[in-house]
Formats: structure tokens, C-alpha cells, sequence
């Protein structure tokens, strides 16, 4: 069976799909096999990332790497039959990429997760679906809605089949200004952490090259295939780099 | 009746929120009264940020402007009542903060636009709702979704009363860096907007200046109030200054 990883964070833009894209690439560029679930049916941006990879290594003859990507409409029959099937891939891990808003299937991806992702912008608008802080000591006052949701989620699932959910806490656009709000931010989540059960991990720095390259279909790891890496992707590498390593991945093999 | 201000985009984490907080709390700096309607009934982020106003004020004896807000669950009976309501409110302005998600009401709020606000990160992830752009050229294949769906409110529109909405494309967290990004959305937004009827302007910058009182419900606009006020917040006023003039508003009595 694949080890599942879903992105999930009920916060609109958090990166979401912008992680769960450099993600899978970095695994398929480790020899890995890929599948993927696009849940969000409507703005498909995984999907579409991954069309726009098509056309691009078509195009050019190239051979770049491509997941299999099913988009799965949840108000479809048979949507929960699709993704019961994708949880039965032979490939190494399978990528699920939940939409920014409540969602059932998005629900059942996180309860069924082996490793959940959330990412999100260093932000207390963001925090605030996870905790709500006092204003003047920025202590969590209380765990708030989609904490809730992931125990939810935890409980589902020891239910069904004694498994756990390893939950992980991307800071995402981390910028390298804001450092009495980094710190606050960090402060926060680290006192959250251990009451509702999550790692903390930073991210993706906030860096063009991980949007400007989406209507090619590229990311930062094939650009020596079109002759375009520069020395400052150098720290982009090492940084997505450090992301999947905090994923703490079980071997699988190659 | 109201100048209605409503902020659209169904790409989730857009900036919808932060920029709607910042132009009710500028127009209240100038004298206007505002009422305001948060249509994610889910997250409440305006109304968030207004109730941590309150307690903040409160709780400092201080008297800051409060937007009277209404939260509106669209699945409840009587939402569309209540938000008719609103259409009729007494202040000067009606400012509707919408989810970044499909929502009927939201819909609602967009046909019954007097202006329609709808920040976008700088990125063709984001682009990619009203466009889709050539890979190699960026040139504009085709409109999409998100400019359909504007469309046909603004038909709706054209049907109920004859009225016009003036669309006003914002791009939000522009940062100094990225320089060839920046030119490419520019000229894809550029080439798209008389196409399909929207102006452009530029938004409020990646500051943290417009993230890190949340907690508080406080803006820039306070913090003389708090004497908190720092130089390098001027450039950050400049540009919200900026923002309100784009949008064009009427002349209003204070
Ligand atoms: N680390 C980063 N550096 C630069 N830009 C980023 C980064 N992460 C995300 N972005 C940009 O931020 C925006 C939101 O990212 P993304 O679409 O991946 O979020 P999401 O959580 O999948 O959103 P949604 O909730 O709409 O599905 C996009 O414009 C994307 O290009
Ligand atoms: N100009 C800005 N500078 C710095 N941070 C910003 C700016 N605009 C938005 N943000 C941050 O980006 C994130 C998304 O912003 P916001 O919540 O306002 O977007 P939204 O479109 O209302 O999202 P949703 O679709 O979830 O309602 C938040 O963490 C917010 O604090
Ligand atoms: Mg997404
Ligand atoms: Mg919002």
C-alpha cells in the first residue's frame, strides 16, 4: 500500500498545492513512484501544474517526470469509490491535494492520511483555524476549528484500522524580514504543538522561483534540463531538500 | 443606499480579508460610516479582526471606529433575507468580505457590486482563475472561470437594476525582488483586462505590517493611537492611500 500524504489546511492559499507540487517532484526525483489526487475539482491547480508539465516536456521532447493524476469532483457518484482506489495504487506514495474549504473527501484524506501537511503563511490570520492567541501575550487561548478537524480525523482512523496520523506544520513564504512576528508566530505554534499533537517544520521560503515557473510545469529541479539553474536556486534546493527530510519518510524502495 | 464594496476571488488566501479590513478602517479614518457582511460564515476573518478591535479598544478604554459587522451563514433560512438586509443599510459604504470559495451568496454579493474588489497574489497560480497564459509567450490563451462567473453577475446585474460593476483587479503582497514575475503578470493582466472589462492596481506590498496586528484588530491606521507609530510605516500608509483612491469611490457625505 502507498504511504498517503495529504495537504490539508481548511485557510485558502496557504501553499497547499505549491508545497504538495515540489513535493512529489522531489520524491520522483529520488527515484520514487508518484500518484496524486487533485480533490479540488474547480481550481485543479495541482492538476493543472502537472498539464502544464505535459505540454511543456512534450513540446520540447524532454523527458520530465509525471505523476498519474486523478481530479476527483466529490459530488460525482463514485467519487469516494475513485479515491478508495487511489488509496490501492502500486506507486511508492500517493500526494493528496485537499481544496481551501470544508470538504468530505478532503476529510476522509486526512483521516486516512499517513502524514498530513499543513501548510500555512506566518501569519495569526492564518494560526487562527488552529489556535486563537490573547492579544497582548500571544499565548494560545484555545484550539480552534480545524484542530478540531484533525482529531476528528485521528479518532476516525484509530477506529478504522488502529493507524496514526503523523501531522506536520509548514511554515510556508517564510520571509527573511518580520522577526518579531516570526518569533510570536513560532512562539505560538510551539506551545500549540505538543497540547494537539503536530511537528513544526519551516518550508518553502517565500521565493519567486516557486510560483514563476508554473505555466511551464517546471520547478526549481529541472532547470539544469533547460539550462536555466542559477547559483541562487542553490538555497531553494537545499531548502525543499530539508522539507522532504522533515516529512520523516519510511524507506520505500526505489 | 449604500456604495456596495465587495471583495471576490475564489482563489483562496488572495488577500480578500486583509484588504477589506484595511479599506473599511481607512474609510472610517476619513469620516465615512461602514457597515460590513462577512460571508464566510466558517473562518469569520473580518469579523474576527473586528471583534479583537472591540475587546483591544475595550479593554485600553481607547474608542476605535468599529464596523457594524453581520456574519452570514448561507446554508441558514433567511440569508438571503438577512444580506438583503444589508444592501439597505444606512451607511455610506457596505463592505462584503466573501470565502475563497464557490458560494451562492457570494455570487449575490458579486452581481450587487457597486465595485468589486479582487486582490490576487502576484502569480500565475493565481492568474490562472481569470486566465490562462501561452507557456513560452504568457500571452492569454483564453479567460477562465473566475472572469466567466464575473460575467454573467454582471449580466445579472444588468437585468435586476441597469447597474454597472466597476471591477478593480488588485495585486496584493507585490515584493521588491522578483522583477521578470512581476513584468509577465503584469502584461498577461494587462493584455486580459480590456478584454474581459476590469482595471488594475497595485495593492497593498508583502508587509508585515498588514499581518502582525491581527491579534489586536489594529491596522497601521492605530498606531499613533497606541504610539506605536514608526517611519517606515509612512510608505506603508502612502500605499493604502493609494489603494482607496483606485477604487474610485463617489464622493460620499461624511
Ligand atoms: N513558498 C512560496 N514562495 C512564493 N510563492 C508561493 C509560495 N507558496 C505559495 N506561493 C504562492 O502563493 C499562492 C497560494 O499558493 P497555493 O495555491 O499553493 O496555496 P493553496 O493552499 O493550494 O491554495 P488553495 O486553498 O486556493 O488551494 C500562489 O500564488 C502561489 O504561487
Ligand atoms: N499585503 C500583505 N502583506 C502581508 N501579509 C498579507 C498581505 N495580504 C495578506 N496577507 C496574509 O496572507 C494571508 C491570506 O490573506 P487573507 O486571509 O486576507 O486572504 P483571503 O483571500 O481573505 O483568504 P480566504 O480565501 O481564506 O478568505 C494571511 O495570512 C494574511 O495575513
Ligand atoms: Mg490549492
Ligand atoms: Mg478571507
Amino acid at each position: 500500500l502507498p504511504h498517503i500524504i495529504t495537504f490539508g489546511n481548511e485557510k485558502g492559499g496557504t501553499g497547499k498545492s505549491t508545497t504538495a507540487v515540489h513535493i512529489a517532484i522531489a520524491l520522483m526525483s529520488e527515484g520514487h513512484s508518484i500518484a496524486a489526487v487533485d480533490l479540488d475539482a474547480r481550481q485543479r491547480t495541482f492538476a493543472r501544474y502537472m498539464e502544464n508539465r505535459r505540454s511543456f516536456s512534450d513540446g520540447h521532447g524532454l523527458d520530465l517526470s509525471l505523476p498519474e493524476v486523478s481530479v476527483i469532483e466529490e459530488k460525482d457518484d463514485g467519487a469516494e469509490a475513485r479515491l478508495d482506489e487511489a488509496f490501492h495504487t502500486e506507486a511508492d506514495y500517493l500526494i493528496i491535494d485537499t481544496p481551501g474549504r470544508d470538504s468530505i473527501l478532503g476529510q476522509v484524506a486526512m483521516a486516512r492520511a499517513d502524514t498530513l501537511v499543513t501548510p500555512m503563511n506566518d501569519s495569526f490570520v492564518d494560526f487562527d483555524l488552529i489556535g486563537q492567541v490573547d492579544a497582548e501575550t500571544f499565548k494560545v487561548k484555545r484550539p480552534s476549528f480545524y484542530a478540531e478537524m484533525v482529531w476528528k480525523a485521528r479518532k476516525d482512523r484509530a477506529k478504522h484500522d488502529a493507524g496514526t496520523v503523523d501531522w506536520l506544520v509548514v511554515r510556508n513564504r517564510l520571509a527573511h524580514l518580520a522577526a518579531n512576528n516570526m518569533v510570536r508566530v513560532g512562539k505560538a505554534l510551539n506551545e500549540l504543538a505538543p497540547r494537539i499533537g503536530f511537528r513544526i517544520s519551516p518550508g518553502l521560503s517565500e521565493r519567486v522561483i516557486y510560483r514563476e515557473l508554473f505555466p511551464r510545469g517546471l520547478t526549481l529541479l529541472d532547470l539544469d534540463v533547460i539550462d536555466e539553474a542559477r547559483l541562487s536556486h542553490v538555497a531553494a534546493r537545499a531548502e525543499l531538500r530539508a522539507l522532504v527530510a522533515a516529512l520523516n519518510l519510511p524507506d520505500r524502495d526505489n
